[in-house]
């Protein structure tokens, strides 16, 4: 469902250029769970803004879905991401002036559904990443990794064909993110959704079954596991 | 070094009150290097909010060196702040304007610190945290655990008596976190520096030499070794 080929990134700075990505290449398909590890500052949050079309490679191939997202204007870069694309960011970028249910009810807004099962379906999915009780507060009223849980909700509740997910236990104890796994391990075999993690926690790597290993822009080893 | 009785935060909101911590008591010595460990929501960052001085505790003693935050003004507090307390944040808090040289630093800006000397020690440490090449990136500019490392960088530059680390390793590999604690543990060796961090991580709690354990607003566990 992903074909990267040959992608590069670069970073064009006041005096230098920063090269991300330096060749990379990666098939995922359909229905896989995958992690990719490596150091910090490897690439793997730009890979994973490349392949949601938050941002544009500077050359190579790149196919989601079998289009290549080259071909794509923004609006149409937009549609592809509201229908197919769940994106759990680094950094959470929950919209601060809206509750933690409003938040998770936002990408549904967009996506033209109605307001009785927006709201239903919000409140049932913070109530499984266990928020229950916490839908009026706004993110700066949350603990870290409480916040986190709304982006994993609000990434999740629209069952999208891709789930991008940058680093999606990070700030969460062992219990909270096993819990978080094994949900999103469900949405995987009862969906088919393909799930692509950023990660450093060998929790999320135990779930995976498939392994990508990336070091300074590159795969350097790829495993997939039966 | 600091000293909690019975330490009490709650958080009003329109609708409901929400108790973070119920009663808490913890003594912390000078020059320990103690892991806090508990389930998201359990209390953490409030409680290293409160021993900083960034909050007020709704009731009960907090002493830092020998000194009851409740008796102190805000300039007070600041200077507090300034003179003996390094933070690293949750969310890193960042200033989004400065490289992360000047983020590094600002801290001793505040010191009076000379610019010479100033920037000789951030460009030290940051290359200590391995971000040599990178002074002058601006936050946005920087991977996850880049942005991280910075934070960690500007907490200890100008070597606080009690640093309050709040889940400093999330987003690094195991690698970079792991030279980030011997750089920390060394500190605390040599110059006495008290840490208190917040964390879910294993590595951390296994360099600390105390765990404590809270669990829904209270300690719940308290083990040193030896
Ligand atoms: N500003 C606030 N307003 C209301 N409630 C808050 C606020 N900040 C924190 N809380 C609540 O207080 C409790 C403790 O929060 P705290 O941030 O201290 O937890 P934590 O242990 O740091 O969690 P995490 O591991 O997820 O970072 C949580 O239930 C949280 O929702
Ligand atoms: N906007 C940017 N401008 C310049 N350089 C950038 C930018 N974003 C990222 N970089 C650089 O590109 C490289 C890859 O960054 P990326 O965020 O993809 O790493 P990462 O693997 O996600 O790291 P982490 O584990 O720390 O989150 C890093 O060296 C980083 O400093
Ligand atoms: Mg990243
Ligand atoms: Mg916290």
């Amino acid at each position: 469902i992903v074909v990267c080929e040959n992608l590069r990134k670069v970073y064009e700075q006041e005096k230098v250029k920063v090269e991300a990505l330096k060749g990379l290449d990666l098939d995922v398909e359909k229905g896989e769970f995958t992690a990719i590890a490596g150091p910090s500052g490897s690439g793997k949050t730009t890979l994973l803004n490349l392949i949601g079309g938050l941002d544009a490679a500077t050359s190579g191939e790149l196919r989601v879905d079998g289009q290549a997202l080259a071909e794509l204007n923004q609006t149409e870069l937009a549609e592809m991401r509201l229908r197919k694309v769940g994106f759990i960011f680094q950094s959470y970028n929950l919209i601060p002036v809206l509750s933690a249910l409003e938040n998770v009810e936002f990408v549904m807004l967009l996506q033209g559904i109605p307001a009785k099962e927006r709201r239903e379906r919000a409140r049932s999915i913070l109530k499984e990443v266990g928020l229950d009780g916490m839908f009026h507060r706004r993110p700066n009223e949350l603990s870290g990794g409480q916040q986190q849980r709304v982006a994993v909700a609000r990434a999740i509740v629209s069952d999208p064909a891709i789930v991008l997910a940058d680093e999606p236990t990070a700030n969460l104890d062992s219990e909270t993110g096993g819990s978080l796994l094994d949900m999103m391990q469900k949405l995987n075999c009862d969906k088919k959704a393909t799930f692509i993690f950023s990660t450093h926690d060998n929790m999320v790597m135990e779930y995976a079954r498939r392994l990508v290993v990336i070091r300074d822009g590159r795969v350097v080893e790829d495993k997939r596991r039966q």
